[in-house]
């Protein structure tokens, strides 16, 4: 049959790569005849051949004494569909049909072999080719692909660079583990691959950050899914760990990434994974050196970084939607009716499971309040730049009225969501944190919220404690305005009657 | 809740999950400095 | 919503309170044994990690990975590399490339023996070691040799002595000198 002689082909190809270097001129010429023979002449062929390839390698591996050297047959395959990538000329077709094509086909054997029998599917090979890949093409693109001599053949390799990344992204993205559990920790493994994710990290004008994020987002989803209070699996518990260990990587390596993207992050990180939440919102561009957060003279404006908005990567006017229009008004002139519409728009039609601390489903709108908060931060931080500080700094000013407004005339749930987020932004020194604390505090000392006001503050510390208890690291922000709250004049926290009615919560108010 | 055919096929993922040696760059043949010749039992056997 | 929520948290020596909860996604754990397996520094220089990560988890960590790295065309096809008389070198002939590797510092021939079993180089660096007054212990798989300073105390039956002597770890990469037992039939 075709695939038998494909076998033997492919098998002819493996014993080659056993005998001479993958530059040897005998390698060119075994290609040249693949194509000129007939065997990768066409589509089909083509096909045909890394499909079978493909099959024998992973029989090979599973056949292979697991002490010996398991994956020649997967290497050599790696090595002809990256050679190939390259002496083609690509007259009828692209780069990127090439490229998408073999993936299609790895990835149509490997679902069959996922499917077919769970007792023999090794995810370990599919791993291999697929990390193959990613070492191949970074020794080809060393220096800008400088190794490649014909030029031309050069530029487009340059040009391909960051598509080739993301191409391997989304398909990476169809292996996701709500798709193949069986491939879930090969997966995670290639997720944060030393030849994927630093890259995907550093690519120019961030080409590699969409992606990146859909990656990481597939992987908190996992998490949500399966994080179920009282009955968390062994295999969910491991998943989280290297997912924490992933971030802290991406933490020390490019914090900058996890401080424009933290939007994205917060809504889709499970609702108890606080450790986690600090690391993300912990993150400190580069080379910025971090005033004492407990120094209880700390003037936050007279800190230069204070002054300055942070980026975001991903706008979140665009998760606003229906409600942009009242937001944006009511941030011009805020009025009863515009409130009633924005309030009325945060409720949710369905329940929300979550496992929450201390509740396991909302009926408001987490994504939609947090869209909310950050465009009205976002909104404060640029006035703040036009204008003064006093136009922003002001409970009078329509970005503090909005926030106090939802507060006051929510449910004891939205007034906690609101809260919650806001506490978010309380980062690294920006004017998002710096403006969030001045908020938070005087939310915490006004008279204005009248029979509320209990509520208001127990929420307010529910919500500084809960990111404050857990181990380090602990966001800057948090602490600053922790601290603050501690020393106040205006408010004794130990007089409180929700702290005193709780022997744990007074006893840990006491310590600290 | 995860479905019982998804906890073993995650469980199985978990067993033989990739380690670095898998995740290393591909070992294909390069000219030896040396050829083959027997060695002493008792020299290490393995680079 | 409330603070009395969080009491399942604080109360973790409460089974039936603290349950829920998995404690080490809430509270977390100390991150510094995991920070410190990643590589990453305690002092204030930083470094890439991400780029020779091995693998997500510490347990499946257990070799270094071959980061990227580029060789450029003026180190590769070098003549005269090692002595050889062609490139890339070689080393085929036990009689004919004795000299070459009488002309290599002891380093060299460490890291030729471990780095190519089974094959002539290794034979000859054997040989050459031995001529410098190395030997290789064949339990130990090192090699060693006098200590220069010390004068060895010969056992009563004189299959041993005992005495002091310079190793070179192959693991750490060093000389180091060590007091030893050395019984004659563990070396060659």
């Amino acid at each position: 049959t075709s695939t038998e002689r494909y076998y033997l082909v492919f098998t002819e190809w493996v014993r080659l790569l056993q005998r001479v270097t993958s530059d040897d001129k005998i390698i060119f010429v075994f290609i040249k005849q693949l194509m000129d023979k007939g065997v990768l002449s066409d589509s089909d062929n083509f096909i045909g051949f890394v499909k079978a390839a493909l099959e024998l390698s992973v029989y090979s591996f599973k056949e292979s004494d697991p002490t010996g050297e398991v994956f020649t047959a997967i290497d050599a395959l790696s090595k002809l569909l990256i050679k190939l990538f390259i002496l083609q000329d690509f007259a009828g077709y692209s780069r990127q049909e090439y490229l998408n094509t073999v993936f299609s086909i790895i990835l149509l054997v490997f679902s069959n072999d996922h499917e077919e029998d769970e007792a023999t599917f090794n995810e370990r090979p599919y791993f291999r080719l697929l990390s193959n890949f990613l070492c191949e093409w970074a020794t080809l693109r060393g220096h800008n692909f400088i190794k490649v001599a014909d030029q031309k053949t050069r530029k487009e390799l340059l040009s391909f660079d960051a598509e080739f990344y993301n191409i391997f992204a989304s398909y990476l993205h169809s292996f996701q583990p709500f798709a193949f559990p069986g491939f879930s920790f090969a997966w995670i493994s290639l997720l944060s691959h030393r030849m994927f994710l630093p890259v995907m990290l550093r690519l120019p004008q961030k080409a590699g950050w969409e992606k990146l994020m859909l990656l990481l987002i597939d992987l908190l989803k996992f998490l949500n899914q399966y994080t179920i209070k009282g009955k968390i699996s062994d295999a969910v518990s491991v998943v989280y760990k290297g997912t924490l260990r992933i971030f802290l990587g991406i933490s020390n390596d490019v914090p900058q990434f996890l401080i424009e993207n933290h939007y994205e992050l917060m809504n889709n990180l499970p609702i108890s994974y606080f450790q986690l939440k600090n690391v993300i919102l912990s993150a400190i561009p580069l080379k910025m050196l971090v005033p004492n957060p407990f120094d209880s003279d700390l003037a936050l404006e007279n800190i230069t970084e204070c002054q300055n908005p942070p980026v975001v990567f991903y706008d979140p006017v665009s998760d606003i939607q229906a409600l942009k229009k009242p937001v944006d008004n009511y941030l011009r002139i805020p009025s009863n009716s515009l409130l009633r519409t924005i309030i009325n728009g945060l409720y949710l039609t369905e329940y929300d499971i979550k496992g929450g601390v201390g509740f396991d489903m909302l009926t408001t709108n987490n994504k939609l309040i947090r869209a909310i908060v950050l465009h009205v931060a976002v909104e404060a931080g640029l006035e703040n730049g036009r204008t003064s500080s006093n136009a922003v700094f002001n409970t009078k000013s329509s970005y503090y009225q909005l926030l106090f407004d939802l507060i006051h005339d929510g449910t004891i749930e939205l007034k906690f969501q609101v809260i919650q987020v806001m506490i978010e932004q309380l980062r690294y020194p920006n004017i998002h944190t710096r403006w969030f604390i001045y908020v938070l505090r005087d939310m915490f000392v006004t008279e204005a919220w009248e029979e509320q006001r209990t509520e208001v503050q127990e929420i307010i510390l529910r919500s500084l404690l809960e990111r404050v208890i857990v181990h380090n690291p602990h966001t800057w922000g948090v602490s600053v305005l922790f601290t603050q709250l501690l020393n106040s004049d205006e408010v004794n926290l130990l007089e409180l009657d929700f702290i005193n009615n709780i022997p744990e919560i007074k006893h840990m108010f006491v310590q600290l | 809740e995860m479905p019982p055919k998804m906890v073993s096929q995650l469980e199985s993922s978990l067993l033989n999950c990739p380690d670095s040696l898998d995740a290393d760059s591909p070992y294909l043949y390069q000219v030896p400095l040396s050829n083959p010749h027997p060695t002493s039992i008792f020299f290490p056997s393995e680079p | 919503f409330g603070l009395k929520a969080l009491v399942p948290l604080l109360r973790q020596d409460d089974k039936e309170l603290s349950k829920p909860y998995d404690h080490s996604m809430t509270l977390g754990a100390d991150l510094s044994s995991m920070i410190h397996s990643l590589g990453i520094p305690r002092d204030n220089t930083r470094h890439r990690v991400l780029d020779t990560f091995q693998s997500p988890w510490a347990e499946t960590s257990r070799s270094e990975v071959e980061p990227t790295f580029f060789i450029p065309d003026s180190f590769v096809g070098i003549s005269g590399v090692l002595q050889s008389p062609v490139t890339p070198p070689r080393f085929d002939s036990a009689q004919n490339d004795q000299q070459r590797v009488a002309l290599f510092q002891d380093e060299t021939l460490f890291y030729l023996f471990y780095k190519h079993p089974g094959t002539v180089l290794q034979e000859l660096t054997y040989l050459e070691l031995r001529n410098r007054n190395w030997r290789y212990h064949t339990t130990l798989r090192a090699w060693l040799t006098k200590d220069p300073l010390m004068e060895p105390e010969v056992s009563a039956d004189g299959l041993s002595e005992r005495g002091s002597y310079v190793f070179f770890d192959p693991q750490r990469w060093e000389k180091c000198q060590k007091d030893f037992l050395l019984f004659y039939n563990a070396i060659m």
